[in-house]
Protein backbone atom coordinates (compact mmCIF):
# COMPACT_ATOMS: atom_id res chain seq x y z
CA UNK A 1 0.00 0.00 0.00
CA UNK A 2 1.24 3.39 -0.76
CA UNK A 3 1.52 6.64 1.49
CA UNK A 4 -1.53 8.87 0.77
CA UNK A 5 -1.45 12.14 -1.90
CA UNK A 6 -3.56 14.39 -2.82
CA UNK A 7 -3.93 16.99 -6.06
CA UNK A 8 -5.59 20.53 -6.44
CA UNK A 9 -6.63 22.41 -8.97
CA UNK A 10 -7.92 26.06 -9.97
CA UNK A 11 -9.27 25.54 -13.24
CA UNK A 12 -7.84 24.78 -16.46
CA UNK A 13 -8.70 28.16 -18.61
CA UNK A 14 -5.57 30.03 -18.04
CA UNK A 15 -4.72 33.14 -20.11
CA UNK A 16 -1.43 32.99 -21.64
CA UNK A 17 -0.65 36.67 -20.69
CA UNK A 18 -1.72 36.50 -16.90
CA UNK A 19 0.29 38.92 -15.37
CA UNK A 20 2.68 37.92 -12.65
CA UNK A 21 1.56 38.86 -9.68
CA UNK A 22 -1.67 37.11 -10.13
CA UNK A 23 0.18 33.76 -10.98
CA UNK A 24 1.85 34.58 -7.79
CA UNK A 25 -1.56 34.76 -5.97
CA UNK A 26 -2.41 31.50 -7.80
CA UNK A 27 0.73 29.94 -6.48
CA UNK A 28 0.08 31.02 -3.11
CA UNK A 29 -3.22 29.79 -2.70
CA UNK A 30 -2.70 26.32 -4.37
CA UNK A 31 0.00 25.90 -2.13
CA UNK A 32 -1.96 26.79 1.03
CA UNK A 33 -5.00 24.76 0.09
CA UNK A 34 -2.46 21.91 -0.29
CA UNK A 35 -0.58 22.43 3.18
CA UNK A 36 -4.34 22.22 4.55
CA UNK A 37 -4.78 19.03 3.21
CA UNK A 38 -1.25 17.88 3.92
CA UNK A 39 -1.98 18.71 7.57
CA UNK A 40 -5.19 16.94 7.64
CA UNK A 41 -3.90 13.79 6.16
CA UNK A 42 -1.02 13.44 8.98
CA UNK A 43 -3.63 14.02 11.26
CA UNK A 44 -5.02 10.82 9.62
CA UNK A 45 -8.28 12.41 8.21
CA UNK A 46 -10.36 9.96 6.19
CA UNK A 47 -10.23 11.14 2.65
CA UNK A 48 -13.70 12.43 1.75
CA UNK A 49 -13.06 14.68 4.74
CA UNK A 50 -9.65 16.65 3.00
CA UNK A 51 -11.10 16.88 -0.35
CA UNK A 52 -14.25 18.74 1.41
CA UNK A 53 -11.96 20.61 3.23
CA UNK A 54 -9.79 21.44 0.49
CA UNK A 55 -12.62 22.67 -2.04
CA UNK A 56 -14.38 24.74 0.79
CA UNK A 57 -11.26 26.40 0.83
CA UNK A 58 -10.89 27.09 -2.42
CA UNK A 59 -14.28 28.49 -2.77
CA UNK A 60 -14.02 30.55 -0.17
CA UNK A 61 -11.14 32.48 -1.65
CA UNK A 62 -12.46 34.71 -4.73
CA UNK A 63 -9.37 34.08 -6.91
CA UNK A 64 -10.65 30.82 -8.83
CA UNK A 65 -14.49 30.47 -10.56
CA UNK A 66 -16.30 28.49 -7.78
CA UNK A 67 -18.09 30.23 -4.56
CA UNK A 68 -17.04 33.60 -3.69
CA UNK A 69 -15.60 34.60 -7.25
CA UNK A 70 -18.18 32.18 -9.46
CA UNK A 71 -18.09 33.55 -13.19
CA UNK A 72 -21.43 35.30 -14.16
CA UNK A 73 -24.47 34.06 -15.89
CA UNK A 74 -25.49 36.35 -18.59
CA UNK A 75 -28.13 38.01 -15.68
CA UNK A 76 -24.88 38.97 -13.76
CA UNK A 77 -25.85 36.32 -11.40
CA UNK A 78 -24.19 33.10 -9.73
CA UNK A 79 -25.46 29.73 -10.18
CA UNK A 80 -22.91 27.19 -8.36
CA UNK A 81 -22.48 23.39 -8.91
CA UNK A 82 -20.31 21.36 -7.16
CA UNK A 83 -20.12 17.34 -7.01
CA UNK A 84 -17.87 15.03 -4.44
CA UNK A 85 -17.33 11.10 -4.26
CA UNK A 86 -15.91 8.68 -2.11
CA UNK A 87 -14.29 5.71 -3.51
CA UNK A 88 -15.15 3.23 -1.03
CA UNK A 89 -19.07 2.12 -2.06
CA UNK A 90 -18.78 4.75 -4.70
CA UNK A 91 -21.15 6.90 -2.71
CA UNK A 92 -21.74 10.50 -4.34
CA UNK A 93 -23.49 14.06 -4.12
CA UNK A 94 -23.81 16.84 -6.13
CA UNK A 95 -26.12 20.01 -6.33
CA UNK A 96 -27.04 22.59 -9.24
CA UNK A 97 -28.34 25.97 -9.47
CA UNK A 98 -27.05 27.19 -6.19
CA UNK A 99 -27.72 30.53 -5.54
CA UNK A 100 -27.15 31.20 -1.65
CA UNK A 101 -25.40 28.35 -0.16
CA UNK A 102 -21.69 29.89 0.89
CA UNK A 103 -20.24 26.19 0.45
CA UNK A 104 -22.03 24.22 -2.25
CA UNK A 105 -19.00 21.25 -1.92
CA UNK A 106 -20.53 20.81 1.57
CA UNK A 107 -24.46 20.73 0.39
CA UNK A 108 -23.23 18.08 -2.40
CA UNK A 109 -21.80 15.91 0.77
CA UNK A 110 -24.88 16.69 2.69
CA UNK A 111 -26.79 15.51 -0.49
CA UNK A 112 -24.57 12.06 -0.16
CA UNK A 113 -25.31 11.76 3.14
CA UNK A 114 -28.40 13.19 4.27
CA UNK A 115 -30.73 12.36 1.50
CA UNK A 116 -31.89 9.53 -0.36
CA UNK A 117 -30.52 10.84 -3.69
CA UNK A 118 -27.21 11.92 -5.16
CA UNK A 119 -27.88 15.13 -7.14
CA UNK A 120 -30.43 18.07 -5.97
CA UNK A 121 -30.41 21.30 -8.34
CA UNK A 122 -32.11 24.69 -7.97
CA UNK A 123 -34.72 25.11 -5.70
CA UNK A 124 -35.23 21.92 -4.43
CA UNK A 125 -31.17 21.95 -3.26
CA UNK A 126 -32.22 25.37 -1.86
CA UNK A 127 -35.05 23.51 -0.09
CA UNK A 128 -32.74 21.06 1.46
CA UNK A 129 -29.87 23.28 2.09
CA UNK A 130 -32.51 24.89 4.41
CA UNK A 131 -33.63 22.24 6.16
CA UNK A 132 -30.09 21.19 6.69
CA UNK A 133 -29.58 24.78 8.31
CA UNK A 134 -26.39 25.14 6.19
CA UNK A 135 -24.50 28.68 6.16
CA UNK A 136 -26.40 31.15 3.80
CA UNK A 137 -25.00 34.59 2.01
CA UNK A 138 -27.01 36.54 -0.09
CA UNK A 139 -26.17 36.33 -3.79
CA UNK A 140 -24.00 39.55 -4.09
CA UNK A 141 -21.95 37.59 -2.21
CA UNK A 142 -19.83 36.09 -4.56
CA UNK A 143 -20.12 38.73 -6.92
CA UNK A 144 -16.36 40.09 -7.67
CA UNK A 145 -16.07 43.52 -9.51
CA UNK A 146 -13.27 41.67 -11.52
CA UNK A 147 -15.65 39.46 -13.11
CA UNK A 148 -18.61 41.79 -13.57
CA UNK A 149 -15.84 43.65 -15.43
CA UNK A 150 -15.50 39.98 -17.41
CA UNK A 151 -18.82 39.68 -18.04
CA UNK A 152 -19.03 43.03 -19.45
CA UNK A 153 -16.32 41.92 -22.15
CA UNK A 154 -18.00 38.38 -23.11
CA UNK A 155 -20.68 40.52 -23.70
CA UNK A 156 -19.31 42.82 -25.42
CA UNK A 157 -17.43 39.95 -27.31
CA UNK A 158 -20.32 38.09 -27.38
CA UNK A 159 -19.22 34.90 -26.43
CA UNK A 160 -18.86 32.72 -23.54
CA UNK A 161 -15.18 32.93 -21.76
CA UNK A 162 -13.81 29.51 -19.85
CA UNK A 163 -13.62 29.76 -16.14
CA UNK A 164 -10.15 31.51 -16.81
CA UNK A 165 -9.37 34.73 -14.77
CA UNK A 166 -8.15 37.27 -17.31
CA UNK A 167 -6.76 40.71 -16.69
CA UNK A 168 -9.39 43.36 -17.98
CA UNK A 169 -6.53 45.08 -20.47
CA UNK A 170 -5.67 41.69 -22.38
CA UNK A 171 -10.08 40.40 -22.42
CA UNK A 172 -9.63 42.61 -25.73
CA UNK A 173 -8.13 40.12 -26.79
CA UNK A 174 -11.45 37.75 -26.51
CA UNK A 175 -12.74 40.21 -28.67
CA UNK A 176 -9.55 40.52 -31.40
CA UNK A 177 -8.78 37.19 -31.89
CA UNK A 178 -12.18 36.16 -33.73
CA UNK A 179 -10.77 32.26 -33.85
CA UNK A 180 -10.68 32.03 -30.13
CA UNK A 181 -12.24 28.19 -29.96
CA UNK A 182 -15.02 26.29 -28.17
CA UNK A 183 -15.22 22.85 -28.32
CA UNK A 184 -13.53 22.96 -31.71
CA UNK A 185 -15.78 25.53 -33.28
CA UNK A 186 -15.59 29.20 -33.61
CA UNK A 187 -17.01 30.66 -30.06
CA UNK A 188 -19.39 32.62 -32.11
CA UNK A 189 -20.97 29.60 -32.78
CA UNK A 190 -21.97 29.66 -28.92
CA UNK A 191 -23.43 33.70 -29.46
CA UNK A 192 -27.07 32.84 -29.06
CA UNK A 193 -26.50 31.08 -25.77
CA UNK B 1 -13.22 25.27 -11.15
CA UNK B 2 -11.86 23.88 -8.34
CA UNK B 3 -11.53 20.65 -7.26
CA UNK B 4 -9.15 18.08 -5.01
CA UNK B 5 -8.67 14.51 -5.45
CA UNK B 6 -7.19 12.89 -2.28
CA UNK B 7 -6.23 9.19 -1.14
CA UNK B 8 -5.52 8.77 2.51
CA UNK B 9 -3.55 6.13 3.87
CA UNK B 10 -5.95 3.40 3.73
CA UNK B 11 -5.85 3.63 0.15
CA UNK B 12 -9.08 5.01 0.03
CA UNK B 13 -9.92 7.38 -2.54
CA UNK B 14 -12.24 10.61 -2.90
CA UNK B 15 -12.77 13.72 -5.29
CA UNK B 16 -14.72 16.64 -5.05
CA UNK B 17 -15.43 19.84 -7.69
CA UNK B 18 -16.88 23.19 -7.41
CA UNK B 19 -17.58 26.24 -9.69
CA UNK B 20 -19.42 28.83 -10.91
CA UNK B 21 -19.29 27.52 -14.80
CA UNK B 22 -18.68 29.62 -17.52
CA UNK B 23 -18.51 33.69 -17.51
CA UNK B 24 -21.93 35.28 -19.68
CA UNK B 25 -23.52 31.33 -19.33
CA UNK B 26 -27.11 30.49 -20.25
CA UNK B 27 -29.59 30.67 -16.78
CA UNK B 28 -30.13 26.80 -15.74
CA UNK B 29 -26.92 25.53 -17.43
CA UNK B 30 -25.48 22.54 -16.13
CA UNK B 31 -21.86 21.94 -16.57
CA UNK B 32 -20.06 19.09 -15.89
CA UNK B 33 -18.40 19.38 -12.49
CA UNK B 34 -21.50 18.38 -10.80
CA UNK B 35 -21.88 15.03 -13.18
CA UNK B 36 -20.74 12.07 -11.73
CA UNK B 37 -18.69 10.24 -14.12
CA UNK B 38 -17.76 13.62 -16.33
CA UNK B 39 -16.19 15.93 -13.91
CA UNK B 40 -15.81 13.92 -10.62
CA UNK B 41 -15.79 10.46 -9.70
CA UNK B 42 -13.89 8.06 -7.18
CA UNK B 43 -13.67 4.22 -7.00
CA UNK B 44 -11.70 1.22 -5.13
CA UNK B 45 -8.82 2.32 -7.87
CA UNK B 46 -8.32 6.33 -8.39
CA UNK B 47 -9.93 9.77 -7.95
CA UNK B 48 -10.48 12.42 -10.23
CA UNK B 49 -11.15 15.75 -10.72
CA UNK B 50 -11.67 17.90 -13.99
CA UNK B 51 -11.78 21.41 -15.33
CA UNK B 52 -12.50 23.43 -18.68
CA UNK B 53 -14.92 23.26 -21.47
CA UNK B 54 -17.96 21.29 -19.59
CA UNK B 55 -19.39 20.33 -22.41
CA UNK B 56 -16.72 18.87 -24.21
CA UNK B 57 -15.62 16.71 -20.75
CA UNK B 58 -19.58 15.58 -20.18
CA UNK B 59 -19.41 13.99 -23.83
CA UNK B 60 -16.36 12.13 -23.08
CA UNK B 61 -17.26 11.44 -19.81
CA UNK B 62 -13.52 12.05 -18.86
CA UNK B 63 -13.56 11.01 -15.02
CA UNK B 64 -14.65 7.98 -15.37
CA UNK B 65 -12.75 7.18 -18.35
CA UNK B 66 -9.53 7.30 -16.04
CA UNK B 67 -10.94 4.24 -13.83
CA UNK B 68 -11.97 2.65 -16.90
CA UNK B 69 -8.53 2.30 -18.47
CA UNK B 70 -7.02 1.60 -15.36
CA UNK B 71 -9.91 -1.05 -14.78
CA UNK B 72 -10.04 -2.37 -18.29
CA UNK B 73 -6.54 -1.68 -20.21
CA UNK B 74 -4.60 -2.23 -16.54
CA UNK B 75 -2.88 1.16 -17.40
CA UNK B 76 -0.88 3.05 -14.58
CA UNK B 77 -2.23 6.16 -13.27
CA UNK B 78 -0.60 8.97 -15.31
CA UNK B 79 -0.74 6.81 -18.53
CA UNK B 80 -4.56 6.39 -17.63
CA UNK B 81 -4.73 10.10 -17.44
CA UNK B 82 -2.58 11.29 -20.61
CA UNK B 83 -4.63 8.07 -22.57
CA UNK B 84 -7.69 10.22 -21.74
CA UNK B 85 -6.61 13.97 -22.01
CA UNK B 86 -5.01 12.83 -25.74
CA UNK B 87 -8.08 10.59 -26.56
CA UNK B 88 -11.62 11.49 -25.15
CA UNK B 89 -11.60 15.35 -26.15
CA UNK B 90 -13.35 15.67 -29.24
CA UNK B 91 -13.67 18.71 -31.46
CA UNK B 92 -10.93 20.27 -30.39
CA UNK B 93 -12.18 20.13 -26.75
CA UNK B 94 -9.75 21.82 -23.96
CA UNK B 95 -9.52 20.27 -20.46
CA UNK B 96 -7.05 19.21 -17.90
CA UNK B 97 -7.75 16.79 -14.62
CA UNK B 98 -6.15 15.93 -11.42
CA UNK B 99 -6.17 11.73 -9.76
CA UNK B 100 -4.53 10.35 -7.77
CA UNK B 101 -4.35 6.06 -7.59
CA UNK B 102 -4.98 3.84 -4.41
CA UNK B 103 -1.44 2.93 -4.57
CA UNK B 104 -0.07 6.89 -3.37
CA UNK B 105 0.31 7.96 -7.09
CA UNK B 106 -0.92 11.26 -8.56
CA UNK B 107 -1.41 12.64 -11.81
CA UNK B 108 -2.64 15.43 -13.67
CA UNK B 109 -2.89 16.33 -17.78
CA UNK B 110 -4.36 19.39 -19.62
CA UNK B 111 -4.55 20.23 -23.27
CA UNK B 112 -5.41 23.68 -22.62
CA UNK B 113 -2.66 26.25 -22.18
CA UNK B 114 -2.20 26.09 -18.45
CA UNK B 115 -3.65 24.71 -15.15
CA UNK B 116 -3.41 25.82 -12.18
CA UNK B 117 -2.48 22.76 -10.21
CA UNK B 118 -0.51 21.56 -7.31
CA UNK B 119 0.10 18.04 -5.50
CA UNK B 120 1.77 16.52 -2.88
CA UNK B 121 2.82 12.61 -1.53
CA UNK B 122 3.38 11.22 1.86
CA UNK B 123 7.23 10.72 0.87
CA UNK B 124 7.71 14.51 0.95
CA UNK B 125 7.07 15.64 -2.97
CA UNK B 126 5.38 18.63 -3.55
CA UNK B 127 4.81 20.74 -6.83
CA UNK B 128 2.99 23.90 -7.98
CA UNK B 129 2.30 24.84 -11.61
CA UNK B 130 0.19 26.94 -14.07
CA UNK B 131 1.78 26.48 -17.42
Amino acid sequence: MGGWAIAVHGGAGVDPDLPRERQEEARNLLTRCLNIGISALRSSLPAIDVVELVVRELETDPLFNSGRGSALTEKATVEMEASIMDGPGRRCGAVSGITTVKNPVSLARLVMEKSPHSYLAFSGAEEFAKQQGVETVDNSYFITEDNLGMLKLAKEANSILFDYRIPLESCGAAVENPQLQMNGLPISVYAPE
Amino acid sequence: TVGCVVVDSQGHCAAATSTGGLMNKMMGRIGDSPLIGAGTYACDLCGVSCTGEGEAIIRGTLARDVAAVMEYKGLGLQEAVDYVIRNRLDGGGKAGLIAVSSKGEVACAFNSVGMFRGCATEDGFMEVGIW
